[in-house]
């Protein structure tokens, strides 16, 4: 194994980096029962 | 946390709807997470044929589901950032009739709610529910289960939890997205009545002296010994030496005796499902480099005895003696057994012997990229931060050289400390002259591996993420990054190849999460990288059949959802190439056996049985041939015995019977009437 030390970050990150679905789920507006459950009318 | 209701739960397989709104990566993340449940479970999906209740998976904004089967076509929503398999996961186990752990009745009892730090008007997301509503399925309070909140939700202020564990402990174990938790999966079968897995062929760690069933061969020259791993360099993988009076294995010395010799070691019968399995287990040879593990199977010779003799793959000794991972992919259609055979290279200058432990054998193939970091805690004493190490290059079925970035304490630029990252990038390889470029529509994955000895435990992290045309990077002139790594990367003088940009995750796990469970094992790291086409996903469209009731009652305060497609009259099947599929070019014409998203005649074709009045289905070659049941009167006929017919002897006597009968009747008229007359 060869360590490479850090030059220069040209190296793209993925999005949402380790966001919780509540995190998303409030980031995107959404006020769902409990975060993340979508009751049916009659509950 | 399950709902009691029976009427909730659902019958399986649950038939499923991709919708086009998703996105690429997302299809190919929700079949990664059915597969999950296959492994662990017996539940099952299968694309929708028109049936009523089902689940269409489509992207509104957030990651969201109702709970339990609504008896209709329900939405379950991966938005944007949902994408990942453990929160995939999570969604489906709602859908499954799940709650949030911490919604249990008994919740006060383990974990603390800090209802000053919850945002103003949200308290209503820690309600507790009563007994006769759900039940907890007789299993303990789970702080690791999937389903529990993370300590900072619904907070005010960004750095004070809201959910904290009675057992401190706890605290950096509640909220994991990993994989689900053993208690989630005791839950989950108890809840559906699994008693096995879809997937899930065998698995040994020769703890047991009855080493899973296996037996020696009894036309070789010598026998596997089982073998307790006692003292430096003779301890097994399943324990790693850990443990008195355990840590077991099989051992084959090959220190003594002939050149030649050989051992045998031979599995139980097994039925496949699948047209192809995966063999993976731990081993390591001691002894002469030219000593040999040779992974056999023996299979259905067609006359029902398991006994035809093919040689799957051999691994040579080298002088490198710690554990190693192997592979070997496996394609039986019928009943077989595999075979472990060792053979002596040179038992004069051997001083050790072939080891062997931990198998698993799974319905599901074997990863492409396998990269073991040794020394691994070295390896993170001796980096800082934006340090990186680069994998070897491997193949992927296609022909395209990759590999993955290790950065042991994480990314520069990353807020996060403790963390390992994991980036992804190409490499330039043999085959690039023809294949095309940019690579897209390929869906990358990224597992850092638990190495649990039993699969079902196992809580890998696992990341993934498809190549796409918006990749674009500014240190290549906005071009894309997954164009040709010798045009658009730089030399990297580990490979003699040009390795492109990597794209990935700063923060992909925690070293405490890394030391939490089997992620370092024989102080050593084990990735899989996979990366295959799934373009095919793209397109998959097909009608709902009937008309469907409307999954609406969405409860929301503050925004509404955007559902314009809700009422998309169209619906997505797995694994339906589409007429617009890309013509790809490929080295390795291995056609879609190889691809991650098991296509339907991967499924077994008696499930659900086609077979009508209590008929059995036999998979026969994966085609299911129904065995119709039969009665003293009556049996039945037809491809799926859906005709009835009658015995013709049966048949003969009741016609004769009614014949009888009715002259019986026409003389004793007659004769009554003549009486008469």
């Amino acid at each position: 194994i060869s360590i490479k030390p850090f030059s220069k970050e040209s190296d793209l990150d993925a999005s949402n980096q380790g966001k919780d679905i509540l995190e998303i789920n409030l980031a995107a507006g959404l006020d769902l029962f409990e975060g993340d459950i979508l009751l049916p009318e009659n509950r | 946390n399950g709902l009691r209701d029976p009427t909730t739960r659902w019958k399986f397989p649950i038939p499923y709807i991709l919708a086009d709104n998703l996105g690429l990566n997302a299809k190919g993340v929700i079949l990664y997470a059915f597969e999950m449940f296959r492994l662990k479970s017996c539940v099952d999906f299968k694309p929708y044929e028109g049936e009523d209740t089902y689940i269409i998976f489509q992207e509104f904004d957030g990651c969201w589901s109702m709970v339990g089967d609504q008896h209709t076509g329900q939405n379950l929503s991966i938005g944007s950032g949902c994408d990942y398999k453990a929160i995939v996961e999570h969604e489906l186990l709602h859908a499954l009739g799940f709650y949030h752990e911490q919604s249990r009745s008994d919740r006060d009892d383990y974990v603390n709610i800090w209802w000053d730090e919850v945002i103003p008007g949200y308290e209503h997301n820690f309600v507790t529910y009563n007994d006769s509503y759900i039940t907890d399925l007789n299993t303990p309070y789970d702080y690791e289960s999937l389903m529990h909140y993370a300590p900072f939700s619904f907070n005010k202020n960004e750095s004070v939890p809201t959910v904290t564990a009675k057992i401190p402990a706890f605290d950096d174990i509640i909220g994991q997205r990993l994989d689900f938790s053993t208690i989630d999966l005791e839950r989950l079968n108890r809840m559906y009545n699994c008693t096995a897995t879809h997937t899930l062929l065998d698995q040994c760690t020769f703890e047991k002296q009855n080493i899973c069933g296996m037996i020696q061969g009894t036309r070789d020259d010598a026998d596997w010994i089982h073998e307790r791993g006692d003292g430096p360099g003779k301890e097994d993988h399943t324990l790693v030496g850990r443990c008195k009076e355990a840590g077991y294995f099989m051992y084959f010395n090959t220190s003594y005796g002939q050149t030649e010799e050989a051992a045998l070691l031979e599995s139980r019968i097994l039925y496949p499902k699948r047209k192809q399995q995966c063999l993976q287990f731990y081993y390591k040879m001691t002894g002469s480099p030219l000593d040999r593990l040779v992974v056999w199977v023996k299979r259905d010779d067609s006359t029902g005895n398991v006994r035809k003799l093919v040689k799957i793959q051999t691994f040579q000794g080298d002088n490198e003696y710690g554990w190693k991972i192997g592979h070997v992919t496996l394609r039986e259609e019928v009943k077989f057994r595999y075979l472990f055979q060792g053979t002596k290279g040179d038992p004069q200058n051997s001083a050790g012997g072939i080891f062997l432990d931990d198998i698993t054998l799974t319905e599901t193939p074997c990863p492409r990229g396998v990269w073991m970091v040794r020394n691994f805690s070295h390896l993170l004493q001796t980096t800082v931060k934006g340090d990186m190490v680069f994998s070897p290059r491997f193949y992927s079925s296609e022909g395209y050289g990759y590999g993955v970035t290790l950065y042991p304490h994480g990314r520069n630029g990353t807020s996060r400390s403790g963390y390992v990252g994991l980036a992804f990038q190409l490499y330039s390889g043999e085959n690039d002259a023809i294949l095309e470029w940019p690579v897209e529509n390929r869906q990358a994955i990224m597992t850092i591996v638990d190495n649990d000895p039993d699969a079902k435990k196992r809580m890998s992290s696992s990341m993934v993420f498809t190549t796409s045309k918006d990749h674009i990077s500014p240190d290549i002139n906005y071009s894309n990054i997954w164009d040709r790594p010798s045009i658009v990367g730089k030399y990297e003088q580990s490979c003699n190849c040009f390795r492109g940009i990597s794209w990935g995750w700063s923060a992909i796990i925690s070293h405490v999460q890394l030391q939490k469970r089997n992620f370092i094992k024989d102080d050593t790291l084990v990735i899989f990288v996979d990366f295959e086409d799934i373009t095919h996903l793209n397109q998959t469209e097909v009608p709902v059949t009937s008309t469907r009731k409307s999954s609406s009652g969405l409860i929301l305060q503050s925004q509404g959802l955007q559902t314009s497609q809700e009422d998309s009259h169209t619906a997505t099947l797995e694994g339906q190439p589409s007429n617009l599929q890309r013509q790809t070019r490929s080295v390795e014409n291995t056609g879609p056996l190889e691809d991650h998203n098991w296509p339907q005649y991967f499924r077994d074709p008696c499930e659900p049985n086609p077979c009508q009045n209590e008929g059995i289905c036999v998979n026969v070659k994966g085609m299911a041939s129904c065995r119709c049941a039969s009665g003293h009167a009556f049996f039945y006929t037809g491809e799926r015995c859906q005709a009835m017919q009658v015995h013709g002897s049966i048949l003969g006597m009741m016609i004769g019977g009614v014949a009888g009968t009715i002259v019986l009747s026409i003389v004793i008229i007659s004769m009554m009437s003549q009486r008469r007359s």
